[in-house]
Formats: structure tokens, sequence, C-alpha cells
């Protein structure tokens, strides 16, 4: 459906996107290492199930992109264009946001198996990764407009996934609570940015917290 | 509602 495809476009272009300001600039300040490593856990732990669940062609290339495209990034962050000072207003407490997910991942599962698991705890741990990107936005005050446009499209992409279970519900009668309590989760968490964002960036502003 | 959960997204 429409909102299941927009949402993986969008999913798609804020790697694109990240990737190019990387290049560009030659550079990585304003970007959260933490939550990028929260994204190489988030993909690996949901879609290495490649290699025993097959879905589609699809389906198989997403997961090969976004598992290869978050690590090199987290690559690029370390080794290419490493920024200490970046580094140093990264201070998101992230051992808690993996431990927490990771206890609720044990809690909520549709099965008690390690491959059940892993999927619930993507789910968890993706609906916070995008705190210390966040917690950072807040301590600098303004953010390049690239990165707010990364920022939005990565946000973007679970949100056009609720009207996508909504419609899977009322079409298919497929309900998957995990994912659709997470994504809300997700959402709410991007709230406060969506706002920022529509209100100054779309404008032509720069984004800076008020 | 169907029980089963196929992971078919991303």
């Amino acid at each position: 459906n429409i909102f299941r495809a927009a949402g993986d476009l969008s999913h798609l272009i804020s790697i694109l996107i990240l990737l190019n300001t990387i290049q560009k600039s030659r550079s990585i300040a304003g970007i959260s290492l933490k939550t990028q490593i929260l994204y190489v856990l988030v993909f690996l732990t949901r879609y290495l199930d490649l290699t025993y669940r097959y879905v589609s062609i699809y389906n198989t290339l997403m997961k090969l992109f976004f598992i290869s495209s978050s690590i090199y990034i987290v690559y690029l962050m370390i080794y290419k264009f490493k920024n200490t000072e970046t580094e140093q207003i990264d201070t998101f407490p992230i051992e808690y946001l993996i431990g927490g997910s990771f206890i609720l991942s044990l809690i909520f599962n549709y099965k008690f198996q390690f491959g059940e698991i892993l999927w619930s705890f993507s789910l968890w741990l993706e609906s916070v990764a995008i705190l210390p990107q966040l917690f950072m936005l807040q301590r600098t005050g303004e953010a390049r407009t690239l990165t707010t446009h990364y920022i939005f499209a990565l946000g973007a992409y679970r949100t056009l996934y609720i009207p996508n279970w909504i419609f899977r519900w009322i079409s298919e009668g497929r309900v998957d609570y995990l994912a659709i309590f997470t994504g809300i989760v997700q959402t709410i968490i991007y709230s406060d940015f969506f706002y920022i964002y529509y209100h100054r960036v779309l404008k032509g502003f720069k984004f800076e917290l008020p | 509602i169907k029980n089963e959960v196929v992971h078919d997204e991303l």
C-alpha cells in the first residue's frame, strides 16, 4: 500500500541524505555517533532474519541496504571523519536504552524464541534510537538544514507506517501490536522535532530551538 | 484478527 511504500522510500531517502551530507561536507558535525550505532544494532537484530526468512527480493535488498549503509556510516564517523568536538557533546547514556529495550523484549514478544526476542528488541530500540541525536540538537540549539531533513525523513518513515498498519488491519485483518505500539512511541518522541521542523525549516528559517 | 504475525515489513 501507498503508506508503506512512502514510509520505505522516506527511510531510504533519510540514509541517502545522511551519506550525501557526510561525503559532501566531509564532516560529521552535529551527527550523533551513538544514534548511528543504535541503528546498526536495530538493523542487525531485525534484518538478520533475511538469513532464514524469505519475504521478497525487495525486502531482502532493502534489508541488505540498511545493514550495510548503517555500518558504513559508523565506519565513516569513527575512522574517516572523526570529530572529537561532536563526540564530546554526544553524551546520552545509551546503555539504558539498550538495557531497557532488552528487558521489554523479554516481556513483550510473540514467542519466547531467539528470533522473536531479537525482533521485539529491535522495535523497542528503534523507537528510542533517535534520542541521542535529539539530545545533541538540544545541547547545540541548532543544526545544519540537511541534518534536520535527515531526521525528518527518518521520523516520517515510522509515522507513515502507522496508517499502513491501520490499512492492513482493515484490508488483511492483520495487527502487529508490538510494531504499532513502538511505532506510536517513536512518533511521539519525534513530535516535538516535527513541530519545530515544520515551523522553522520548512518556512526557510534555520533550525534553532526556541 | 489473525494470530500469526508475519514479519514482512522493514
